[in-house]
């Protein structure tokens, strides 16, 4: 039984590729004083905006093959998905080649590399596969047929949606059993929670009776703010325990993480002055709590 | 010649709604002090998430028309368009309930109204629009000419859009004459330009060749960030005079605004120690100029 997290929430804004991404390395590198083993992860960048493969400084290149060539090839081709991936020693080098072209003057921080993490990246191309797709057999069970082959060869797979509910989410819902939805700590996101959980129950019924809610995650919470206040205890009081204890802050090093093109979690240590890399890596120790437990 | 204005970025979060709303109200209700006559408005919610519409503490009841039914009304029947649209009276009772409601022990401010806005709403019926929309007759251009009938009632048609480039997305663009493109001062937003900017090139050559850029609107913009200064210099860099000279900054009272259901410009007076009115009511002003200069 694997575990295919699907990183969702149709606003925009809330935080998904930065906790697909950061959950993704975490997962992947593991951390032996917080009880986190490594395990070999994939990412799935299932965005047109690319921003998943921005956060390692991975070049947008259009020469290279892509999931929108996965989703699209003709049913029945046999594709190899390895030659679609990016492996550790590749993300490692764009990591540092981007931190050493945004930071001149820093030396290279020996944890800025990865040994586990796989990328599936994407580019502009994908936009047009939703409307590409809307007449294809098949169209929203793409993704899960095209990862199959794969399935035994990761611990874990992570993928980051767009901020919609059409046929590119609708995929990565297909394919994933557990859905983590970050909710940012404002007042328009929680208005679209409910809407959230009824398309949800949807695709349960009608696409994908194994997805399951993997969690909710309270994101860009303000300390001392009344407003974030507010809406953590409203979306606590609604959804009890499927939140995660863990909130993340709004910080400015978690927002300048994608300049530097690595995840904060590998940028700065997990101490207690770098709260950004801290709370995303208590999530993490969370999440893997929540797999163990299944 | 009508101006109807597109606020359009794939990129999500970075305030396309606020924006709207606030540019919608204060273009409506004119400011005297800033030369900004009042003039007759029309804001369009064309997002499923039905932000704009919450914005004013409006109910997304499910027995009202929206924009939904406008869009899916089979073509040539004649729906009257204005039974689709909450009128200013409507509008400040529900502004003052939900200020009331979220401020028990405080007196309503008396600038909380509006005269001269009118909100095509929306509701999550509108989600199922795309897939609907995408093997009708006139798919592209189902709101332009749902809109034609009212094109000379009004002096200003504001349209928020969701954060993606779909059908609903593609009809606003298809019925506008110009966009404005809000870019929150982080990174990913820098990302998406030039992508924007390339699917507005095709929009122009492919649905609407009337289309021009408004302009590009910094938001979100966290005061002595080294982030925001380095995405607010590559966007002028980038776009020169289509970038608007006012920044909108970072605030609490811009975010706290929904809860209370009324827009920042309406909420505080804009004087110097209310910068997100301020600015809001600058972009206005800006806005103003543009339109006349046309
Ligand atoms: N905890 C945080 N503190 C400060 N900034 C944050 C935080 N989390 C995310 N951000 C920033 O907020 C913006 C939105 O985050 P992100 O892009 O991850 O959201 P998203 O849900 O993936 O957006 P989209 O809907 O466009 O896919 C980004 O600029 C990101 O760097
Ligand atoms: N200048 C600002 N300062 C602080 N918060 C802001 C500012 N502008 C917008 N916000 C808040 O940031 C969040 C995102 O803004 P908003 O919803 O307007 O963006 P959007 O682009 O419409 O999002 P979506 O892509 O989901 O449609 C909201 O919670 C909003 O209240
Ligand atoms: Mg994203
Ligand atoms: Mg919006």
């Amino acid at each position: 039984y694997k575990t295919i997290i699907a990183c969702t929430n149709q606003k925009g804004g809330c935080a998904k590729t930065t906790t697909a991404v950061n959950l993704a390395t975490s997962l992947a590198e593991g951390n032996a004083k917080l009880g986190i083993p490594p395990s070999k992860v994939l990412l799935i960048d299932l965005d047109p905006q690319g921003n998943a493969s921005t956060s390692f400084g991975v070049d947008k290149r259009l020469d290279v093959p892509t999931v929108y060539e996965l989703l699209m090839q003709p049913t029945g081709e046999d594709l190899n998905i390895h030659d679609f991936l990016i492996g550790p020693e590749i993300l490692t080098d764009e990591m540092q080649r981007s931190f050493k072209n945004m930071n001149q003057d820093q030396r290279i921080p020996k944890r800025l590399k990865v040994e586990n993490l796989y990328l599936l990246p994407s580019n502009i191309r994908l936009s047009g596969a939703e409307i590409e797709l809307a007449t294809k057999l098949g169209r929203e069970t793409r993704l899960r047929e095209a990862l199959a082959p794969i399935m035994d060869d990761f611990d874990h797979i992570i993928i980051d949606t767009p901020p919609s509910l059409g046929l590119l989410t609708i995929n990565a819902l297909a394919a994933a059993n557990w859905i983590l939805v970050p909710v940012q700590a404002e007042y328009y996101a929680l208005e679209g929670m409910s809407q959230l959980m009824n398309s949800i129950r949807l695709i349960q019924r009608r696409v994908n009776n194994h997805l399951k809610l993997f969690g909710i995650a309270v994101t860009m919470y303000t300390p001392r703010s009344k407003l974030s206040q507010f809406v953590e205890s409203e979306v606590r009081k609604h959804f009890g325990e499927d939140v995660f204890q863990t909130v993340i802050p709004r910080l400015m090093s978690i927002a300048e993480a994608p300049k530097d093109g690595a995840p904060v979690v590998l940028l700065k240590n997990p101490t207690k002055g770098n709260k950004g890399s801290k709370q995303y890596w208590a999530l993490a120790k969370e999440s893997h709590l929540r797999i163990m437990k299944r």
